[in-house]
């Protein structure tokens, strides 16, 4: 199962995940 | 049977001509009259079909919608109270299931697989991280970046059009039904309007001003109180007799009260969704800002329920019944228009910085999507041949009878949302 995110941010925006990266609920995908 | 598989020599010989023309026929037919070459709509915006190399179409000859729902039934099975725990530790091992976090560790209450792949985590293993986007799930993150000319890359190389993986505005199709979703709070539907700026709503004939209730100044601390106006005063009782704990019940207070609750919610967020109609498909990117995406994958033995990425409001979901590819990586980097493809519930709202999109994608395994506000949503049904909608259609249903002033469903960063469940 997969889910997508798809979002309006400002240019400032900036993801701090890399691809291939495990994640847990809760932590950081990214930040304005 | 032992000297037979020893002994007996391997011959291979090549299939008459014949068999292998019949194949190329049932593939070509299977391609051309189960909807696999699909028009998204009349007007022909987006045409999805089934790209990929051979592998892809073996899969997509294969019943996968069926052998999702028998996964599903198997796994729903009650197992024996002795076996479940070895079972599920079982499990765990191999699909590297963490049993320290999850909330029952009495692995004999988790009554199948099905059970224990839905299960909970305790309270506090997840903190929330103070960031405006966080994770909704565990996973991996397959992809990221900035979504330009309206297409999504799903690999390097490989794009979707975000107009067929969220749907496009079109009331009059007639494969788009529009579903209310009974509210599950005390307000008034029928006084429910979306309104500009320099309206009112208008309730039980108590009329607020939407500039005060939401305040433009940038303090928390800014009272929210609703301007009754001098001809809006609520009749009173016809038996002319109230106690206290009856005026208390006035259902106008109640509603009063849930509007300035409402209020206060968009007011944190940050957020005014009913002020103005916008529309949601995420083409009306604001100046200097751009759409971004992000794809995480959940592995088997993944926590399986996933969570509000930020403060959000969700307006409308869309269905889109379609095929239950596996979404692995694998496949990911095989089958184009795999996202497009596969059944999905895409939630479309609003945030603070424009429109937001959340979208659950199913799989093979896991074809059952849950969301924990909406009890009318039935996915992996199973369809008659000839009703089956076609891939690329979608029901919709708002979420605007959930709150009158938010015009949709408000949800907090980390809230749990729902789930994918086995089959």
């Amino acid at each position: 199962s997969t889910v997508v995110l798809v979002f309006e941010a400002p240019l400032s925006f900036e993801f701090k995940v890399g691809a291939g990266q495990k994640v847990k609920v809760g932590e950081v995908l990214g930040d304005v | 049977l032992s000297a037979a598989w020893k002994d007996t020599p391997t011959k291979w010989y090549p299939l008459p001509l014949a068999v292998g023309a019949l194949l190329l026929v049932a593939i070509d037919y299977r391609k051309n009259h189960t909807g696999k070459e699909v028009h998204l709509d009349e007007h022909g915006n987006e045409v999805v079909k089934l790209k990929g190399p051979w592998q892809v179409h073996v899969l997509g000859a294969l019943p996968l919608r069926n052998l999702s729902r028998l996964w599903g039934y198997l796994n729903s099975l009650e197992l024996p109270v002795w076996f479940r725990p070895f079972g599920f530790r079982l499990y765990s091992y191999i699909f590297g299931c963490n049993l320290d976090e999850i909330e029952n560790t009495d692995l004999t209450q988790y009554k199948s697989l099905g059970d224990f792949f839905y299960r909970r985590l305790k309270d506090g293993v997840r903190p929330i991280a103070d960031s405006v986007l966080v994770s909704p799930a565990d996973g991996k993150v397959l992809h990221f970046g900035t979504i330009s000319d309206l297409h999504v890359e799903q690999v390097k190389g490989i794009t979707y059009s975000l107009d067929a993986f969220l749907g496009v505005e079109n009331p009059s199709s007639p494969s788009s039904t529009v579903i209310e979703i009974p509210k599950t709070e005390h307000h008034d539907n029928k006084n429910h309007e979306v309104v500009t700026d320099e309206e009112f709503a208008n309730v039980n004939g108590i009329q607020y001003s939407l500039g005060n209730l939401l305040g433009s100044g940038s303090t928390k601390s800014q009272q929210h109180q609703p301007r009754k106006t001098p001809t809006s005063t609520p009749s009173p009782s016809s038996s002319g007799t109230q106690t206290p704990d009856q005026t208390h019940l006035d259902p106008s207070q109640s509603v009063q009260d849930n509007l300035a609750h409402d209020a206060t919610v968009a007011y944190e967020m940050g957020v005014r969704p009913a002020l103005r109609r916008r529309s949601t498909s995420g083409s009306d990117v604001q100046e200097g800002h751009a759409l971004n995406f992000v794809v995480i994958y959940l592995a088997p033995g993944d926590y399986h329920r996933f969570h509000s990425p930020t403060a959000w409001i969700v307006q409308k979901r869309r269905h889109f019944v379609g095929e239950l590819f596996s979404v692995s990586p694998y496949m990911a980097k095989r089958l184009q228009n795999l996202f497009v493809l596969n059944e999905r519930v895409a939630l479309l709202g609003r945030w603070k910085h424009g429109f937001f999109g959340m979208v659950p994608v199913g799989a093979t395994n896991v074809g059952s999507i849950k969301i924990n506000f909406d009890s009318a949503l039935r996915t992996n049904e199973l369809h008659p041949r000839r009703s089956h909608p076609p891939p690329g259609t979608y029901t919709e249903a708002t979420y605007s009878s959930a709150s009158p002033i938010l015009g949709g469903k408000p949800l907090n960063k980390g809230e749990e949302m729902g789930g994918f469940c086995l089959g």
